[in-house]
């Protein structure tokens, strides 16, 4: 342990420098530990760290990025979280809305959104030209792979959709490997 | 995913996370990231986990209140890590998880699976001028 006040976040790179303006506004007696939190991860948010946290990452097959933030106080145990969170860049900001602004622990989509802006948070596009030209590459170059759809027609392993779901029966031999597989995710959170 | 614990000069404890999910999911998707347990936990009498890896299963396991669960019961943060992601592990070998987990006192410790590279983690604390990066190896 190095002592206290202390930081401590998942990965290096772009993402050190959440540690450091979490550590140094924890040197300032008047920021507390969730405080703390909420500028770190702020920071990613506002740097878009390695594209996986904030604005213009990670799209959908639409095309839209979306944020997913919890916060989590130590000593009541209270936790508020966003899911699905559209046009807000500061989901942290928002979670720690739920947590201090509501008894509720997770609310999602337009109507977090809804709550954020009825909170002060500015409603903005998260659409960068990257996120465009990432998604016309996935879509045109590389014909919607990867992606997360299974038994459907036509073939998501091999085209893009619009998909219509297949007749599952369970005494299908693939049936189960689909429930459990080896395979990993196409892309991580 | 960036999922980050802090302690204030006082020992007190939180925990958070923020992530914008996975490339091209299926719209309405939600992560491991905001779930109570799994993106993220804390309980300040006992300590604190941050994780990030393959939302969908992850989330399956609550990974964090699994490690935080585990210190509860005696095991040293890395132990701790290494348990949660065994679990997972051992439904899901491919699985790419990286767990991170800090004690009551600042002890840390950190386990992973699955990745290409090489997950790490960083912190500072106490009068570090400089932030740490660790690697961590896959299990």
């Amino acid at each position: 342990s190095p002592g206290w006040p202390m930081v401590i976040n998942t990965w290096g790179g772009p993402f050190v420098n959440a540690t450091d303006a979490a550590y140094e506004a924890l040197l300032r007696r008047d920021v507390s530990a969730l405080d703390a939190v909420e500028i770190g991860c702020t920071v990613c948010e506002e740097n878009q760290c390695d594209g996986s946290v904030g604005f213009g990452g990670s799209p959908d097959e639409n095309c839209e990025t979306t944020l997913d933030a919890m916060i989590m106080d130590g000593v009541t145990m209270k936790s508020g979280a966003v899911a699905g969170l559209r046009r807000i860049k500061n989901a942290i900001g928002v979670a720690r809305a739920v947590l201090e602004y509501t008894s509720h622990t997770l609310l999602a989509g337009d109507l977090a959104t809804q709550f954020a802006i009825d909170n002060g948070f500015q409603e903005e596009n998260l659409t960068t030209d990257a996120t465009l030209a990432r998604c016309a590459t996935w879509r045109e170059g590389n014909n919607c792979q990867p992606n997360y759809r299974q038994n459907v027609s036509p073939d998501a392993s091999a085209g893009c959709g619009p998909y219509t779901p297949l007749a599952l029966d369970s005494s299908s031999p693939d049936y189960f490997g689909l429930i459990a597989p080896d395979a990993a995710q196409a892309s991580h959170d | 995913t960036i999922s980050l614990m802090a302690i204030d000069a006082a020992g007190i404890m939180a925990a958070g996370t923020s992530t914008n999910g996975a490339s091209f999911k299926v719209p309405g998707r939600v992560g491991d990231g905001p779930i109570t347990g799994s993106g993220s936990y804390v309980d300040g009498d006992v300590g604190a986990c941050g994780a990030t890896g393959d939302g969908d299963i992850m989330m399956r396991f609550l990974p964090c209140y699994q490690a935080v669960e585990n210190l509860r019961r005696g095991m040293n943060p890395e132990e701790a890590a290494y348990d949660a992601v065994l679990r997972m592990v051992r439904k899901y070998p491919a699985v790419a998880s990286g767990i991170v987990v800090v004690d009551k006192d600042g002890e840390h410790g950190a386990a992973a699976s699955g990745w290409g590279g090489t997950f790490t983690y960083a912190f500072r604390g106490g009068l570090m001028n400089a932030t740490n990066v660790v690697g961590v190896p896959n299990i």
